[in-house]
C-alpha cells in the first residue's frame, strides 16, 4: 500500500537550533578563563517519511521511518546530531591549578534522522 | 538548577563550584593550544583530542599546578655558598587515579637577566623531598640530588622533565616535594660578597616554580595502538 506524505512544515522538519549559553549569565566566569561560553545548540523536529531521505539521514533512519510507516509500534526516526565539533576549556580549580581539557563531540554543527 | 550544575561539574572533573580569589596567569602554552584547537574547531579540521602536538605527546588534560612551597634561610652564615634554598611543592590530588601522566614538566622562572652583567657563576641542585607525618608533625628528609646543572645567562625559564618522580609521588598519594638550591660555584675574590647578595636577593624575590601535567584520561582517549609488524 503507498504510505502517504506526511504534511510537515519546513518549520518543524529536523533542523539545527542554535543555542548559545553565556557562561557570565551562570556565574561561571569566576572560575572558566575561555571561551566565554558554550554553542548549546541542539537538534529538534520531524522525521516524516517521505522526507527522510532529503534530510541528512542515515539509511538505518529510512528503514525505521519505513518500518514506522508501516507498523505504528516501531518508534518513527528521530531527530538527532549528525555532525559534533568538539570543545577545549581553560579554567581554574580550587587548588588553583590552571586547566585545559579538551572535550569531543561538544557542539552540534549538523542535524539529521536517525 | 544546581543537580545540573553538579552534574556539569562531575564532568569537567570537579567537586564543586571552584572560586578562585583571582586568575592564575595562564601560561602562553596553554593559550597557545586552546586557539590552536578553537580554530580548528571552528574551521572544521579533523583533529586528535588525544594528543598535544605542540608537545609532542599524547594527553587530553593539562594541568598548570603551582608551587606551594616555601624559602629557607640558614641560620648560620657558615654556607656562604648556597645563593637560595627553597622547598618546592606539588599537589598532586586534583589528578584523578585513572589518569596516565604523559609529561610532568617543572619550569623554573629564574626572571629577567637580573645577573646578566655580574661575575659569580651559579649552579642549581634539585633533590627529591620524602615528607611523612608523625603525631601531627610532617618531617622531611632529603634525597639525593637527581638534576645539578650550570645555570645560564640571561637565565628566563629553565625546564626539567620530573615524569617518574612525579608518577611516583602521585602512586603513593603524596604531594610532589623538590628541594632547590642555587649555589655559587667556585671561590669568589673578595669584593664580590656584595654583587653576589645582590644576585641572589634578585633571584629569590623573581623565582616562580610550577609543573605542567599532562595526562591521558582513558575513558576518553585510548592508549595508543602498538603498530604491528
Amino acid at each position: 500500500a503507498a504510505i502517504p506524505a506526511s504534511r510537515a512544515s519546513c518549520k518543524s522538519l529536523c533542523h539545527r537550533h542554535q543555542l548559545f549559553i553565556n557562561f557570565r549569565d551562570l556565574g561561571w566566569h569566576k572560575w572558566i578563563i575561555a571561551p566565554k561560553g558554550f554553542m548549546a545548540n541542539y537538534c529538534h523536529g520531524d522525521c516524516p517519511f517521505s522526507l527522510t531521505t532529503a534530510l541528512n539521514s542515515s539509511n538505518y533512519a529510512f528503514m525505521q521511518a519505513l518500518m514506522h510507516a508501516v507498523d505504528p509500534e516501531v518508534p518513527q526516526a528521530v531527530c538527532i546530531p549528525t555532525k559534533l565539533s568538539p570543545i577545549s576549556m581553560l579554567y581554574q580549580d580550587n587548588d588553583d591549578n590552571v586547566i585545559l581539557r579538551h572535550y569531543e563531540d561538544m557542539v552540534v554543527d549538523e542535524c539529521g534522522c536517525g | 538548577f544546581q543537580f545540573q550544575e553538579h552534574v556539569f561539574l562531575q564532568f569537567l572533573g570537579l567537586d564543586k563550584v571552584p572560586s578562585p580569589k583571582k586568575f592564575q596567569p595562564v601560561p602562553s602554552i596553554l593559550k597557545r593550544i586552546f586557539q590552536d584547537q578553537e580554530a580548528a574547531a571552528t574551521t572544521g579540521v579533523s583533529q586528535d583530542l588525544c594528543s598535544v602536538q605542540e608537545l609532542g605527546v599524547r594527553g587530553n588534560v593539562l594541568r598548570l599546578l603551582p608551587d606551594r612551597g616555601f624559602f629557607l634561610y640558614s641560620k648560620s652564615p657558615s654556607q656562604a655558598s648556597s645563593c637560595l634554598k627553597k622547598l618546592l611543592s606539588f599537589n598532586l590530588s586534583a589528578i584523578s587515579r585513572g589518569e596516565q601522566f604523559t609529561m610532568a614538566q617543572l619550569g623554573l622562572d629564574l626572571g629577567p637577566n637580573t645577573y646578566y652583567n655580574l661575575g659569580p657563576e651559579l649552579e642549581l641542585a634539585l633533590s627529591l623531598v620524602q615528607e611523612s607525618h608523625v603525631w601531627g608533625q610532617a618531617t622531611r628528609k632529603m634525597g639525593k640530588v637527581f638534576v645539578l646543572q650550570s645555570v645560564p645567562r640571561p637565565q628566563g625559564v629553565l625546564h626539567f622533565n620530573l615524569l617518574d618522580v612525579t608518577k611516583r609521588s602521585h602512586h603513593s598519594g603524596k604531594n610532589l616535594g623538590l628541594f632547590l638550591e642555587i649555589l655559587v660555584k667556585g671561590e669568589r675574590a673578595s669584593g664580590e660578597d656584595f654583587q653576589l647578595e645582590d644576585t641572589c636577593a634578585g633571584l629569590r624575590r623573581s623565582l616562580h616554580a610550577s609543573l605542567l601535567v599532562v595526562t591521558l584520561h582513558p575513558e576518553q582517549c585510548r592508549p595508543s595502538s602498538r603498530t604491528r609488524r
